[in-house]
């Protein structure tokens, strides 16, 4: 039965997307079966995995508004052990769409459950917001991943997203955890970084990974060429950072 | 007659915020009334201004939801000439409040003529997503500005964006144009900054800003003093460049 863990933050550009894709392969590089969800209309995990996210094949908005079974919607990726269920241009609509719709938090829950016992890990890239689509993401999760920059307006959405965890937890998903806080972009030259990752870590205590992802420019050129980092450039210090998360989240120290 | 720009840019983390704030400030500073509404849930530009988002004021909720009079949400700020209609957490809700009212694309556009002769400028601060009150913003307002990092990810969603500006200007606000784009968090140290440059220009041509905002972390220090960058450090790179962008938005070249 697959781990379900939202990559989850409504601050804008704090690495949710980055986090998701490099983390996924790196514990795909590890022999374990991992599916990333895109359910951002934005779809930068599906383009950063080398889809095309305007193509007319079924994705996440057809599993979300029309029931589609997940089996007809997911697309195995070019790496091993490594599936998608993509995000479409159509899915901008979706959160109005979904607004007046029976059981509306539900729907992804309900349609990733038949494919669960399909994989180890699933990873839900979420949008920049606390609306419908995130709401679905935290509702269909066993756990929290909050990628956080180390900036004063990052630091500062952090209550939001707690109380909206904690709203979520108490009326639909009574078992939704945080899986915990990755610092990402660090860049230990700044008095601003080493002053945010401790903010963090008085707040989060040992729920703060001890993997720091520092900046480095080879992970934004990554998705350019649509690969993860560990297939772009193996040997840059973002692809070991991401190793080292993956293999603190497995406890599977190499990958194969 | 104030003109109305919306600075909008779905991606996240593009520096939507960062350029409303010390844009509207060094404008201010030339002597002309600026006014900042910060439709964002987030509430950055009302922080980054030294305001708390979780009082119990008016602010632009109302102005939305209960067609709240503007001169009753505007707050002036520490700095001259600048003033702000103030985000609030209660914003949160208001998309899907929003989505079954009356004439819900243009309750901004209404709630800001009765002040529109009270001021010079005025900015819109938006959130990251194409979703209702954005729509808003860009139905208010005379033209748009879009910030845009240097990335492959931010690249990719400007069509997104374009596209829906287009819907905007043919179904509810035919005067609307693109103000300009601005290119924020510019590292000259990378290939990837100056390859984007260089596709931005490509498409935009005249209409990017010659402007360009380098990556300052004084800029991303200044929000925790709740100042904008010219009062904050005025000697800094982020401070100079942002006086460059009024100076060539304004025609008018030294602050007072
Ligand atoms: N550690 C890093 N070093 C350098 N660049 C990074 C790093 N992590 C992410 N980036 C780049 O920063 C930008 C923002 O990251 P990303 O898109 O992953 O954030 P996000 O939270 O998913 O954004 P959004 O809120 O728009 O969904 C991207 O262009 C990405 O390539
Ligand atoms: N030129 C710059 N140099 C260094 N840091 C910057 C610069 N511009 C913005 N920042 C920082 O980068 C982060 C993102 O910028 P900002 O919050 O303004 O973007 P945004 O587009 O408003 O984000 P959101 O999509 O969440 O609304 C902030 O922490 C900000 O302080
Ligand atoms: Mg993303
Ligand atoms: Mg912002």
């Amino acid at each position: 039965m697959a781990r379900i863990i939202s990559v989850a933050n409504q601050k804008g550009g704090v690495g949710k997307t980055t986090t998701t894709v490099n983390t996924a392969s790196a514990i795909a590089a590890r022999g374990k079966r991992v599916l990333i969800v895109d359910i951002d209309p934005q779809g930068n995990s599906t383009l950063g995995l080398g889809f095309d996210k305007e193509n007319d094949d079924e994705n996440v908005y057809n599993l979300l508004i029309s029931d589609t079974p997940a089996v007809n919607v997911i697309k195995k990726t070019a790496f091993e052990n490594l599936d998608i269920i993509p995000s479409n241009i159509e899915l901008t609509g979706a959160e109005v769409e979904l607004v007046n719709e029976e059981e509306r938090e539900t729907r992804l829950k309900r349609g990733l459950e038949p494919v669960r016992k399909d994989y180890d890990y699933i990873f839900i890239d979420s949008p920049p917001s606390l609306g419908l689509l995130t709401l679905n993401s935290l509702v269909a999760s066993d756990s929290v991943m909050i990628p956080m920059q180390c900036e004063f307006y990052a630091l500062d959405g952090l209550g939001q997203l707690l109380s909206t965890i904690s709203i979520v937890k108490e009326s639909f998903n009574p078992r939704l955890v945080i899986e915990g806080v990755v610092i990402t972009m660090f860049d230990g030259r700044t008095s601003l970084s080493i002053q945010v990752v401790e903010e963090i870590k008085k707040k989060f205590k040992d729920r703060v990974y001890d993997t720091v992802i520092p900046r480095n420019v080879r992970l934004s050129e990554a998705p350019s060429f649509g690969q993860p980092i560990d297939v772009y450039d193996r040997n840059s210090k973002g692809a070991a950072a991401y190793d080292r998360l993956a293999a603190e989240i497995t406890g599977i120290k190499e990958a194969h």
